[in-house]
């Protein structure tokens, strides 16, 4: 299960960064 | 049928989201007993990441003009700090008893919050560019609601002049919009009334131009004054039905349930 974890940390940091790029590009 | 209506919103979440249903599915499946890995550093990288979008997010609140996502931005904001502190507890929990099922269960739960979260925000900023697009497209009905002022030569050089860019403006971004979606049937919807807008916009301006001929010969205007309201309308009836699918979204959040 190690990795299993780690990966879906890893998923979900990666994935509110995109949301946030999301949120810059369009704003601006 | 597909879980997102667009590429954009389908590439952010498709891999979180398989791996949060990976993770339910080991979790459901692992036995008792199993330690579990140190998580603090990468649960730390998540609330680092997760700060860092509320503060752009509430940015964002301040300086919109949208009053719905204003409304609509601070629940999803909120939820995704609520997931982050669950991930929190759970490190917490994990560093005190590294076989601790409450935590494993947080950790979902906490991974499934953000997911939710995002995905929240993501459909309110499609939303609200969705309601930039329609406004163009009611920017295009407005100057084709006015056609029956048009009377004179110089006054069509002038409707012309001022339609163009509008329509050319919405044009661009139904097509943008077109191509974003993941919805096959949504994307023909849009495509041929587009289609259509673009083939009777020159056939409108050729019947307006008729109907003032055929005015200022002094017969009678009747037919061609019929021909350019009955066009009207038909370029009217398409971009009413190009709003409406530009609001349709194949997205059901119970999916995430």
């Amino acid at each position: 299960l190690r990795v299993g974890w780690e990966q879906l940390l890893t998923a979900v940091a990666r994935n509110i960064n995109e949301v946030e790029n999301q949120i810059l590009t369009r704003d601006s | 049928m597909p879980v997102f209506h667009t590429k954009t919103i389908e590439s952010i979440l498709e891999p979180v989201a398989q791996q949060v249903s990976r993770l339910v599915i080991l979790h459901e499946e692992a036995e008792d007993g199993n330690a579990m890995p140190d998580l603090a550093r990468p649960i730390q990288t998540v609330k680092l990441a997760v700060d860092n979008l509320v503060k752009v997010g509430y940015d964002t609140i301040n300086s919109s003009e949208d009053q719905i996502l204003k409304q609509d931005m601070p629940p999803a904001l909120n939820r995704v700090e609520e997931a982050s502190l669950l991930l929190l507890q759970a490190s917490e929990m994990l560093r005190v008893d590294p076989y601790s099922a409450p935590a494993r269960k947080k950790l979902i739960e906490g991974s499934r919050g953000i997911l939710q979260g995002t995905s929240s925000l993501l459909l309110a900023f499609d939303e609200s560019e969705v309601r930039k697009i329609i406004r163009v497209c009611k920017n295009v009905l407005e100057y084709l609601a006015i056609t029956e002022v048009v009377e004179r030569m110089e006054d069509l050089v002038t409707y012309v002049r001022n339609l163009t860019p509008v329509l050319t403006r919405m044009t661009k971004e139904v097509d943008a919009r077109e191509k974003e979606l993941t919805h096959q049937v949504h994307r023909e919807m849009l495509t041929r009334s587009l289609e259509q807008v673009k083939n009777l916009t020159p056939v409108l301006i050729s019947g307006i131009k008729t109907f003032i001929t055929v005015k200022d010969s002094g017969r009678d205007a009747k037919d061609t004054q019929g021909n350019r309201d009955y066009l009207v309308r038909k370029m009217s009836d398409e971009i009413h039905e190009i709003i409406r699918v530009l609001q349709l979204t194949t997205y059901d959040e119970e999916e995430w349930d």
